[in-house]
């Protein structure tokens, strides 16, 4: 899947399995991802579980499972606030679109969590302070796909984007009518279209188009600075310039 | 570049620091933490800012570069001293801004005392 770190670091890649996203004292999320067709190492998430950790008086310990084709509106337990510990509503599951859009307040690590299902596959997005987000980064020395991005080995460069866009597979539909089909969401052109391109050329599944849209439109709820929510990177590809 | 990183620990020593040692102990290790940064920051603004804002605050209060500096906390007393602490105007399980003041995303100048610096990661598609 496509990653945008906390460091704004944006990566495509492979990491075929689970992986941790975030590992820190207060929360953990992991993803699970797989293959999405034949002869290429892409892969798509299809499930993600998410602890938030028990914290004194405010919330006991809630798990929330999504997978592809099941997204609940409450955590594992059935419940969909902290418990009986939360009085104050710390921790809540809110359901925005019953089985396509779920978000999650912890207001006691100010953090919020959005998950959706587009398609066969599961978006995640996260906002955190930034204290929590570097908390546990070198004491723990684990890998978490949020704070140092993907291992080099699992990424996906963009000579294979290149590749892509000089031979799209069979399924695909022409570069022209991708990127077409992906101006009509993101107008402009940054990774995201980009993204979105990708996507539609490595498996001709339109619901890629509307996942890249979604992501967008949770950075927009949750980015801190609006001045940065479009990511370029710079290119000397005529065909990418924009 | 993890420059906020640095800015988290050194607002937080410098908040609790007591006398002039000691806010020039928390500013010799936000002088290293800044340093061990230098690589992966060196297109950084933030990370200029911090540098040269550095330099001032020691020569304000007339720090010497060789000195003790301050323990740096481990990532969960980070944590204790952030989150949910207890903040009477919005309660014991809110999260608390309470000693964040200062740090803001991107070095920028944040318009009121009390701003969170927030992180964002978003994972999606194929």
């Amino acid at each position: 899947p496509h990653l945008r770190t906390f460091h704004d670091d944006f990566q495509t890649c492979k990491v075929e399995g689970a992986w941790p996203l975030v590992d820190n004292g207060r929360l953990f999320v992991q993803v699970t991802n797989i293959p999405v067709v034949p002869l290429s190492s892409a892969t798509a998430s299809n499930k993600l579980t998410i602890i938030f950790k028990s914290f004194g008086e405010c919330t006991e310990q809630k798990m929330y499972q999504a997978e592809s084709g099941s997204l609940p509106p409450a955590f594992v337990d059935g419940s969909k606030n902290g418990g009986p510990r939360d009085s104050t509503g710390s921790l809540r599951v809110l359901e925005l679109v019953p089985g396509h859009h779920i978000e999650i307040r912890a207001r006691h690590i100010g953090t919020t969590v959005v998950v959706r299902q587009v398609g066969r596959y599961l978006t995640f997005a996260v906002r955190v302070p930034s204290v929590l987000a570097e908390a546990g980064s070198s004491e723990a020395g684990g890998l978490q796909l949020c704070l140092s991005g993907c291992p080099a080995l699992e990424r996906i460069h963009k000579e294979e984007y290149h590749a892509l866009l000089a031979r799209p597979p069979a399924r695909a539909p022409a570069p022209a009518t991708a990127r077409a089909r992906c101006k009509e969401r993101l107008p402009v052109e940054d990774l995201y279209f980009h993204s979105c391109v990708f996507d539609l050329l490595t498996t001709g599944d339109l619901n890629f188009t509307q996942a890249a849209y979604a992501a967008f439109e949770d950075v927009r709820a949750l980015y801190p600075d609006k001045r940065h929510l479009n990511v370029y990177r710079s290119t000397t590809d005529p065909t990418l310039r924009g | 570049c993890r420059i906020l990183k640095c800015n988290s620990v050194f607002d937080m020593t410098w908040s609790a620091a007591q006398t002039p040692a000691g806010l020039c102990a928390a500013l010799r290790s936000y002088s290293r933490c800044t340093k061990a940064m230098a690589k992966m920051c060196r297109g950084d603004l933030a990370y200029h800012a911090a540098r040269r804002g550095i330099d001032d605050l020691m020569a304000q209060h007339n720090c010497s570069k060789d000195g003790p500096s301050a323990p740096s906390p481990t990532s969960d007393e980070r944590i204790e001293e952030h989150m949910g602490r207890e903040d009477p105007a919005r309660g014991r399980c809110s999260f608390s801004p309470a000693g964040l003041e200062g740090v803001y995303n991107d070095g920028e100048v944040g318009p009121e005392k009390g701003r969170v610096a927030f992180s964002y990661c978003g994972l999606f598609g194929d």
